[in-house]
């Protein structure tokens, strides 16, 4: 464990948080992507299934049960509780156009030809482009409220933490993951436009607008 | 390759 890996888990877990507290207190899932809950939910799930037969470490296991549990929590907020305040139309993101190639990519290139090992490469292919149907959602309705810009800078800070977490890894355990490591750049890559509006916009207290 | 027995990463 490093300080820029244990930044990067607590700024997911940050992200996590505001979403939920975001849907309980407000009462609504207006302007976030159930498409994107979904997918973040399919990778937790495809990639903790190890959580059974590995044990790393305490940590590892209680924020990978925290993390499964979160998602299903926002599931059952955004699907069941609050369903009336779901934006059916403008999260309309055809995620089997994510799902289909990261599973092609997941059985063409990995460490190891076997399930657990295909199912955390696709994880980590789908987690990579996973925010995409947010994004789409921002951008057709133009906006976000600052409480889900602050989500989005917070889940784009986790994976880009995690880049440096894998320079440092490098540096002192000459131990690294190209699989990892080349989707975090895509994933890292697809905040950019949003941190800088977050940057640009939302630190100087506006809205989150962008350009039409 | 970068062949190491467990993802020890979340």
């Amino acid at each position: 464990m490093n300080i820029f890996r244990l930044a990067g888990d607590l700024s997911h877990l940050l992200a996590i948080i505001i979403l939920l507290l975001k849907i309980w207190k407000t009462r609504s899932c207006a302007g976030i992507s159930g498409k994107s809950q979904v997918l973040f939910a399919i990778v937790y799930l495809t990639r903790y299934l190890d959580l059974f037969t590995t044990y790393i470490s305490l940590y590892n296991s209680i924020m990978k049960i925290v993390f499964i549990a979160a998602s299903g929590a926002t599931l059952y907020l955004m699907y069941v509780k609050f369903k009336a305040t779901y934006d059916h139309n403008h999260d309309s993101f055809r995620i089997e156009f994510l799902l289909i190639p990261c599973v092609i990519l997941a059985l063409i290139i990995n460490h190891d030809f076997t399930v657990m090992e295909i199912l955390w490469t696709f994880s980590i292919y789908l987690e990579s482009v996973a925010i995409l149907p947010q994004l789409f959602l921002v951008s057709k309705t133009g906006e976000a409220e600052s409480i889900t810009s602050h989500y989005l800078f917070a889940l784009g800070s986790y994976r880009a933490l995690y880049l440096l977490n894998w320079i440092y890894r490098y540096m002192a355990e000459s131990h690294y993951d190209l699989i990892a490591i080349f989707a975090g750049v895509v994933q890292t890559i697809l905040y950019c436009d949003f941190f800088y509006l977050y940057i640009t916009k939302v630190l100087k207290g506006k809205k989150l607008q962008l350009p039409a | 390759g970068d062949e190491f027995a467990k993802h020890d990463e979340l």
